[in-house]
Parts: C-alpha cells; sequence; structure tokens
C-alpha cells in the first residue's frame, strides 16, 4: 500500500 | 516553522479562545453560526487523521488535538446548553452545498489517492468555504456584537498570514502546496469584504453593522 503524503501544516 | 505560520496558528487558536469567551461572557451564542463550527469540527476530524499514522512533534499533535477538542466542545455549547440563545431563524445558509461541493472537489483533485489525501483534500476545500454561513448570517442580521466581529477578524488574519508564510516557504524551502494555497487563497479573498468593515467600524469603536 502506498503511504499517504506528509502535510506538516496545520 | 517561520514567524508567519506561528503567529497565524496562535491567531488560530486566539479565535477559539475569543469565541469562548464570547459565549462564556454574554451566556449566549446569539449570531454565531452553528453551521461554520460543525463544518469547521468536520474540516479538522477529517484533516487530523494523520494523528494516528504520522508524528510530526508535540506541537503539532497538541494543535490538532486541541481544534479536534474545541470545536467539537462548542458545537456541544450550542447544540445543548445554549441552544435557547442560537439564533437558528438567520443561520440559514444552506451548509449541505459546502459539503458536497468540497467532497466533489477532494474526489476530482485530491492531493493523491490514498484515502487519507482524499479526505485532507476534502477539509481543505471545505475549510475554505466554512466560514461562509457565518458572514452569510451577519449580512442577514445587518450587524454582529463586537466580540463576534473580532472572532471572525482573527480567523480571517490567520488565513492571510499563511498566504505569507507560503510565500516565505516558496522562497526559503521550495515548498509547494498548489491545493493549500488555491483553496488558501479563496479563503482569504471571501474575508476581504469583511477586514474593511472591520477596520473602518470596529477598530473606531463603533459596532459592526453593515452600510
Amino acid at each position: 500500500d502506498e503511504e499517504a503524503k506528509v502535510h506538516d501544516e496545520l | 516553522m517561520n514567524i508567519f505560520r506561528l503567529v497565524a496558528d496562535l491567531l488560530h487558536l486566539a479565535s477559539i479562545f475569543i469565541l469562548l469567551l464570547k459565549i462564556q461572557q454574554t451566556k449566549s451564542c446569539a449570531g454565531v453560526s452553528l453551521k461554520t463550527q460543525a463544518l469547521y469540527f468536520v474540516v479538522f476530524v477529517t484533516r487530523y487523521l494523520d494523528l494516528f499514522t504520522h508524528f510530526y512533534s508535540v506541537y503539532n499533535s497538541l494543535m490538532k488535538l486541541f481544534f479536534i477538542a474545541s470545536s467539537a466542545y462548542i458545537v456541544y455549547l450550542m447544540w445543548k446548553p445554549y441552544r435557547p440563545t442560537y439564533s437558528a431563524s438567520t443561520d440559514t445558509f444552506r451548509a449541505e452545498f459546502l459539503i458536497v461541493g468540497a467532497a466533489l472537489l477532494g474526489l476530482a483533485f485530491p492531493d493523491s489517492w490514498h484515502i487519507l489525501d482524499i479526505l485532507w483534500s476534502f477539509s481543505i476545500y471545505l475549510e475554505a468555504v466554512a466560514i461562509l454561513p457565518q458572514l452569510f448570517q451577519m449580512t442577514r442580521t445587518g450587524e454582529a456584537e463586537t466580540i463576534t466581529s473580532h472572532y471572525v477578524f482573527a480567523l480571517g488574519a490567520y488565513r492571510a498570514l499563511y498566504l505569507m508564510n507560503w510565500i516565505y516557504r516558496y522562497y526559503t524551502e521550495g515548498y509547494m502546496d498548489v491545493i493549500a494555497w488555491v483553496a488558501g487563497a479563496v479563503q482569504t479573498i471571501l474575508y476581504a469584504d469583511f477586514f474593511y468593515i472591520y477596520l473602518t467600524r470596529v477598530m473606531r469603536g463603533r459596532l459592526f453593522s453593515l452600510p
């Protein structure tokens, strides 16, 4: 399974 | 983390405290849109599912938990104890259109096809328009309590600072996030009219009322 993208902002 | 983003997040935090203060001090949620508050709750729950999958920092996790918990608490306050003071007759914006629109956009233009990214995109699109029921309600009544306008102003200022944060991040880190940028720009534009009225009226100590 592919990983979800990383979103570092709130 | 840069100064724009930090101040933006703190303003976002402040806006929630302003809203809670207004409800507690006036013992009333009159003039506050329950629809907007419920939309924010949906926004936070669908965006912060990565609390379970990814750890960024204590700051990041605490802020996320606070946003989810405080929005749930505000919806609870308006739904139960302060229900009699809720101005339902002026909170008539059709919020379901916003949810359906954001869901369609999230499915048409997701950040990726991972379920978390579809939900993240949905939450970004929904946050962009979640203030509309509140702005619509203020337009309908023609005025708002000063503290309610402080709340909306703090939220708008938080969004405006995020735009500056993105410009800063683009030049310093090459950071790009087109979905957040477009939605964030739309969101900030929605406040433009409000900003003008706020600055010309509330800042001069007059009641927030529409011309």
